[in-house]
């Protein structure tokens, strides 16, 4: 999946099997992913694990499950908000489109969060306080969640390398000779795909380039959709308007960018 | 920590003047101390906590207070606006974090991560 973090690096990870996106003191947040073709190292999110874990006198401990084709707009529990304490409200899930979108406010935490089906796979976004997503009583265990620190460096892929997606500015390039990723079968021919992603993504930024990639990768053109969406969700959550749009790619490992001089 | 949220509303509570008798002050006191029990998991080894909860002992002690009673509610309450009463009306403050942030005078500050596509 393409991954854009709270410090807004945009990257696009293998990271197959359950992986944590959150884990702190309030919430938690983990995805299981899975290949779109078999043997192919480009996956989807395939299942989806929220927990609202316990808060003084505003919710009990409540977990969200979604998977491929089942998006409830429930809690596991059958509730729809955060039990039987007194502040009970400040936890709400509300269906948005029946099995296609769902959005859960959790107002006890400042936090938004939309969880959509597109296609057959699932996408999260989450707009949380920063006082609210550092909030860790234990900093070693926070590394390792991909929100905050992006996706480790063997998890990346280089997506233009790997197919030619065009760069900002840049007409589409002939793929790269050698692709460490199997192509799907050629059922999108490059024009077709730019055209495609261009017609919902006009701005030729990062989520139109993962446009591409998802299609030249999967032929699905579902992921179309899936990047028009994720787009969507970023101008309903992001405070910051001027960073909607996002043109840098970062590679290397946050951990490290951190370390460097 | 919200040591500094429990600090205010106990002066708020006991700023009116006429709060001089007894059962006034010990009921402030009491919200104060429910208060800071609300917060102490946040608040280790943070001084002001640790100067409130021993200031709160030697004022109920001082004004004969029990530890068990009435707690006083801060004067200014702000009315819910309206709209979803039910979830107002009975939903601590605690429980609306840009409410209860403790930062009145900054917003606080959303971040955004998103997952999506393949």
């Amino acid at each position: 999946p393409h991954l854009r973090t709270f410090t807004d690096r945009f990257q696009t990870c293998k990271v197959q099997g359950a992986w944590p996106l959150i884990d702190n003191n309030y919430l938690n947040v983990q995805v299981t992913n899975t290949p779109v073709l078999p043997g192919s190292a480009a996956t989807a999110t395939s299942k989806l694990t929220i927990i609202f874990k316990n808060f003084q006198e505003c919710v009990d401990q409540k977990v969200y499950q979604a998977e491929m084709d089942e998006l409830p707009a429930a809690f596991a529990d059958g509730s729809k908000n955060g039990g039987d304490k007194h502040g009970a409200n400040s936890l709400k899930i509300t269906e948005k489109v029946s099995g296609q979108h769902v959005e859960i406010q959790a107002r006890y935490i400042g936090t938004t969060i939309v969880v959509r089906q597109v296609g057959r796979y699932l996408t999260f976004a989450i707009r949380m306080p920063e006082e609210v997503v550092n909030a860790v009583d234990d900093r070693d265990s926070q590394g390792l969640y991909l929100c905050l620190r992006g996706c480790p460096l063997n998890q990346q892929i280089e997506f233009q390398a790997v197919h030619g997606v065009p760069m900002e500015g840049q007409g589409a390039r002939k793929p790269a000779a050698s692709s460490p990723v199997p192509t799907a079968p050629e059922t999108f021919p490059y024009e077709t795909a730019v055209a495609k992603c261009k017609e919902k993504l006009p701005v030729e930024d990062l989520y139109y380039q993962a446009c591409v990639f998802d299609l030249l990768t999967t032929g699905d053109v579902n992921f179309t959709l899936a990047a028009y969406y994720a787009l969507e969700d970023v101008k309903m959550l992001h405070s910051n308007k001027d960073k909607l749009h996002l043109y840098q790619r970062t590679r290397e490992f946050p951990g490290q960018a951190a370390a460097a001089p | 920590c919200k040591i500094l949220k429990c600090n205010s509303d106990f002066w708020r509570a006991t700023s009116g003047g006429h709060t001089e008798d007894t059962p006034e002050v010990c009921s402030a006191l009491r919200a104060y101390a429910y208060c800071t029990r609300r917060t102490a998991r946040t608040c280790r080894g943070d001084l002001a906590y640790h100067s409130a909860v021993h200031g709160i002992e030697d004022l109920m002690s001082q004004h004969n207070c029990s530890k068990d009673g009435p707690t006083s509610q801060p004067r200014l309450r702000t009315l819910p606006p309206a709209g979803d009463s039910q979830e107002r009306s009975d939903s601590p403050e605690i429980c609306h974090y840009e409410k209860s942030f403790h930062k009145p005078s900054a917003a606080p500050n959303y971040t955004h991560c998103g997952l999506f596509g393949d």
